[in-house]
């Protein structure tokens, strides 16, 4: 097997990968570094070895199926920003019949973290989603409909902290805009309704309970969905957790304490862990760089970051910072592979494959255009890639954010262009 | 619109200050 020629120049403006460390290890090995162990819930890969849920094997998707389903979160994201708030009500009946246009947003290369929820508390491995907001899991009695979930159902008769959001209250109101969607009234009970691009859905009572995140941040009264209904491609986790900006959302509903504050870090890969902290003693290293968050029209929950420009191998690509903000930028967890505007994504691909010619290429994986075939090497020279945000950040791509292996001999641009610059 | 994702954020601790109206970024952060 050959090894990637290294000289100075390449040694600066470029990643030596092991071609063998592509690949997740089919064994556990956490790794991450909470700074402050309090505040902080580990956070593993849905379909990792870190994961209860890695033992439903049987369920995993395709790497080719992930990236579909991330095509349509990405659809369903565009569709959102696209639409009024409330443009539609919540049905039971339509629910189960929702085309897949509309809705929020859920995806499969998503991330769990295990809160605690209820008096006594049960442990529900929730997904946990930047890109939406209200937060909500499966509940007995499952009256229509409940997928197969790793940890047992809540049990709502089983909490004494648990009650059920009036149809008149102002929370029942606020579901609007964190849903999309119209709440319902069963019995004077709110009931919400969140559906998804890929027409997964929950719909379900509007509660309040007592929320666990750590064994010292307990949050009563946390408004939650408890969902009847909920159908679609959850991969066994309990439900989501909505980080996003909203009012219903976890970060806001909990302000008074934590105020609005989080961080994250992503497991480097399937096989390894990371963490979700909260509050400003949650641990934030010291060598953080911050950008203005911005809004983004007809999506305010979206946490909208602004991007000037995109370096490939220490070259900034000569696109125009105007082509980033026709659209716009969201950052979000849930999504799987960075859609840039098709213009920007033409001139990176371009870069990227210009330095790569000395590898053999590969068949196209999805919505992955530019592969490649590295069965030959045990390691490869990849060019550096750097995001430039408004207020001078560069913010270096790590190796394992370049590439997206399906296996050895097909390893890809982890990058893909959205349809339109105007999207 | 454009979208940050997943992928891209490995190994990055992602810091969300919403009521500072800021994200920031740290590399090396993480293990």
């Amino acid at each position: 097997r050959r090894e990637a020629p290294a000289d100075s120049h390449q040694l600066q403006h470029s990643h030596t990968v092991h071609v063998s460390s592509l690949l997740p290890s089919s064994v556990c090995s956490p790794s991450a570094k909470a700074l402050d162990k309090k505040s902080s819930l580990q956070v593993v890969h849905k379909h990792g070895p870190c994961s209860q849920l890695h033992q439903d094997k049987a369920n995993i998707p395709t790497h080719a199926e992930v990236l579909l389903q991330d095509e349509a979160r990405v659809k369903s994201i565009h569709s959102r920003l696209g639409r009024k708030p409330g443009s539609s009500d919540v049905d039971e009946t339509d629910a189960a019949q929702l085309p897949a246009k509309d809705g929020s947003v859920v995806g499969s290369g998503n991330y769990i973290v295990t809160v605690g929820l209820g008096t006594p508390k049960k442990g529900l491995s929730l997904v946990f989603d930047t890109g939406s907001d209200i937060t909500w899991t499966q509940c007995q009695p499952c009256a229509k409909s409940c997928y197969k979930q790793r940890d047992p159902i809540f049990a709502p008769s089983q909490s004494s902290t648990y009650s059920n959001i009036s149809c008149t209250s102002t929370a029942c109101s606020s579901l609007t805009s964190a849903t999309g969607n119209s709440p319902g009234c069963a019995s004077s009970a709110c009931v919400y309704g969140i559906q998804y691009g890929d027409s997964s859905f929950s719909v379900g009572f509007f509660a309040k309970e007592k929320l666990t995140l750590t064994p010292t941040d307990e949050f009563d009264n946390f408004l939650f969905g408890c969902g009847q209904n909920n159908q679609g491609l959850f991969g066994g986790s309990a439900g989501l957790l909505g980080l996003g900006r909203d009012q219903l959302s976890l970060p806001s509903q909990t302000a008074s304490k934590y105020k609005k504050f989080f961080s994250y870090c992503l497991p480097s890969s399937a096989s390894s862990d990371g963490f979700l902290a909260f509050g400003y003693g949650g641990g934030v290293s010291k060598s953080v760089k911050f950008t203005t968050l911005s809004t983004v029209s007809q999506g305010e929950s979206f946490y909208g970051i602004d991007i000037t420009g995109i370096s490939v191998g220490g070259q900034k690509l000569s696109i125009s910072a105007s082509l980033f903000t026709t659209a716009g930028t969201i950052i979000d967890s849930g999504t799987v592979i960075t859609r840039l505007p098709p213009t920007a994504y033409a001139a990176l691909r371009s870069s990227f494959r210009q330095k790569m010619t000395q590898y053999p290429r590969a068949q196209a994986l999805a919505i992955l255009d530019t592969c490649y075939d590295f069965s030959k090497y045990s390691s490869v020279s990849i060019p550096k890639i750097s995001f430039f945000f408004s207020g001078g950040v560069e913010v270096p791509i790590d190796a394992k954010g370049i590439l997206y292996a399906n296996s050895i001999s097909q390893v890809c641009l982890a990058f893909a262009g959205n349809s339109d610059d105007t999207d | 619109i454009g979208i940050v994702g997943n992928t891209q954020q490995q190994t990055l601790q992602v810091v969300y200050d919403g009521a500072g109206g800021r994200i920031g970024f740290a590399t090396g952060a993480c293990s």
